[in-house]
């Protein structure tokens, strides 16, 4: 219903607000109906605006700037409904540390309610894992689990 | 509800039964190239009802089941299965009995897949439905594939309010 | 003919004059996610003569040219010259006497791009004649992309023999 | 010409089939003419078999394998008609560090023809580098080069 979506829109916008100047260590983010009159049919624009830069079209952001930018909406939208779980297969292949580590700063706040699945390459963010799966193929063309490393208990 | 296992056996390169624990609530998956990380998203897309053999990364539906090694046989069959546990938070109340969940997408080389609920044969729209009510979907904006982490930012804005739609 | 050096001013983030020499055998450019190291890849395809806005990631030509900061107005120009060394490998002859020739490109606000070759004014057609010359282009397989690495492998057949073509 | 296409193309394919192990650490690969009576015409297939694995379509190879084996015929185009240069942006990300080992002992073995200018986030092969250029935006908006390290001379 119309009601539902332009008020779940609401919610997710004002978390999105707060998540930008988290991950961009300032700037500002918001989210946009292109026509607010038909909300069953409105589109959604992004602006983003990172720390210091002119506004423009978020076409013209780079490939890490694209990736938080992402990573914002998909926690935004988390805030207002977790999902049972979430996978992420190397989405933080695109950052640099800093921004790796903003990521992880986010993903263990809202690790309390809901569930992340990541597929890594990044010792930093296999750090912040609770369990940790090592894929194998000592067999060639076979894969198999080769340990799970749970780490110590948060204190 | 919440994921509490991922078991899968004949399923791409998992032509060994595994199963994975989900109950911690950050998980990493790390191996090396090639390994087999991405064909378990795979695998978890298909057990959910996922019917593109593109959005699988596969040409044709037996590319699902293992093809086999360099001193292996391919294998004729794929099971996967999701075991979701009952945490009575957002459960559909004809589940509300049961402690645990466990979705199950079967297929044997040349036929159709075989779907389960608790064991019970179901169809794919019983599945489907059964995951909506919990909130998840194979196309849901928590699944992201490897490289697609900037695919919301590049599509158009008519495409974006399905990430609005699943979360009303 | 060898890279020497790469001069930019006033493309994108590059509104500063800088200029980066190529003169050793591996160069690394790192920095931070927005700092700009993409934006180099765009001036070295944008200066030998590319068209497409598409490929340099804008919407319009004019987004090549600084549009501003918090502190600082756009400016009016974009200017990015690459000057290779001529080492008599790979030289067209009408360019063996000169020690170093210089492929710049120049573009006002709104105006069209102006093109030299050694601070001779010329036509783009000319540019590219002498890229070819020395075997390289805009669109040749040594310049990828951020996240293109893979494109070759899921490109069709046909589109392929341009690797071949441009070695041969 | 026919002749010369030909020709060109069995060099590379030469070449291609040496890396690929290289980079692999075994297995094999090769280019096929998909219609060699028409060498104007012709496209070209790749084919990869990773170490222990069956041969399959190289569609479903790992976006790591796929990155490696682009990476192996870009060398081997580059090792039968060397470029003025190479700018290759960001290619070792999806790559674990294996992979990136053996990427950068390909790149030094090369670098002696060629000249290599690589954008990478990846601390191993920064290290392969003659010269290092940090780009910053300390200004926001504004990129500068902010430090031109020369790695000392290999000895
Ligand atoms: N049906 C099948 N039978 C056997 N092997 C298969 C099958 N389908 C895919 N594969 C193999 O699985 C491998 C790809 O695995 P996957 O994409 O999961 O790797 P990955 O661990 O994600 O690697 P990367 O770190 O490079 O992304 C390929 O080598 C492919 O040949
Ligand atoms: N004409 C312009 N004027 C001012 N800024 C611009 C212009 N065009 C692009 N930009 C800015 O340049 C930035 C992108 O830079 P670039 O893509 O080179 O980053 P990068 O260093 O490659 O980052 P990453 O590591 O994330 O790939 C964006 O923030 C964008 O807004
Ligand atoms: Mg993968
Ligand atoms: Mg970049």
């Amino acid at each position: 219903s119309r009601k539902l979506f332009r008020e779940t829109f609401d919610r997710i916008n004002e978390n999105f607000k707060k998540v930008i100047p988290k991950l961009f260590d300032g700037g500002k983010g918001e989210l946009i109906l292109t026509d607010e009159q038909d909300l069953l049919e409105s589109g959604m624009e992004i602006v983003i605006q990172p720390p210091g830069k002119r506004l423009q079209n978020i076409s013209l952001l780079s490939g890490g700037e694209k990736a938080l930018s992402a990573v914002a909406l998909l926690m935004s939208v988390f805030m207002v409904r977790p999902s049972p779980f979430a996978l992420l297969d190397e989405i933080d292949a695109p950052l640099d540390d800093s921004s790796v580590a903003k990521l992880n700063g986010l993903i263990k706040e809202l690790a309390a309610n809901s569930q992340f699945i990541l597929i890594t390459h990044n010792k930093k963010t296999i750090e912040i894992a609770d369990v940790i799966y090592g894929i194998t193929m000592e067999e060639p063309g076979v894969s198999r689990i080769i340990s799970v490393k749970l780490q110590k208990e948060a204190v | 509800m919440q994921l509490k296992r991922l078991e899968i056996q004949g399923f791409k390169t998992f032509v060994e039964p595994v199963s994975f624990n989900f109950e911690r609530s950050i998980v990493a998956i790390v191996g090396p190239n090639g390994s087999g990380k991405s064909n378990i998203v795979d695998a978890v897309k298909w057990c959910m009802g996922e019917q593109s053999t593109k959005q699988l990364r596969a040409n044709q539906m037996s590319d699902l089941i293992f093809n086999g090694s360099e001193h292996r046989k391919s294998v004729g069959m794929a099971d996967v299965s999701l075991i979701f546990s009952n945490n009575n938070t957002g459960v559909p109340s004809s589940y509300a009995s049961f402690s645990e969940i466990v979705v199950t997408r079967r297929m044997y080389r040349g036929q159709e897949s075989e779907y389960y609920l608790n064991k019970d044969a179901r169809r794919l729209k019983d599945i489907l439905e059964f995951l909506m009510d919990i909130g998840i979907s194979s196309k849901a904006f928590s699944i992201i594939e490897q490289g697609q982490i900037g695919e919301i930012i590049d599509a158009k804005p008519d495409m974006r309010r399905y990430v609005i739609e699943d979360a009303a």
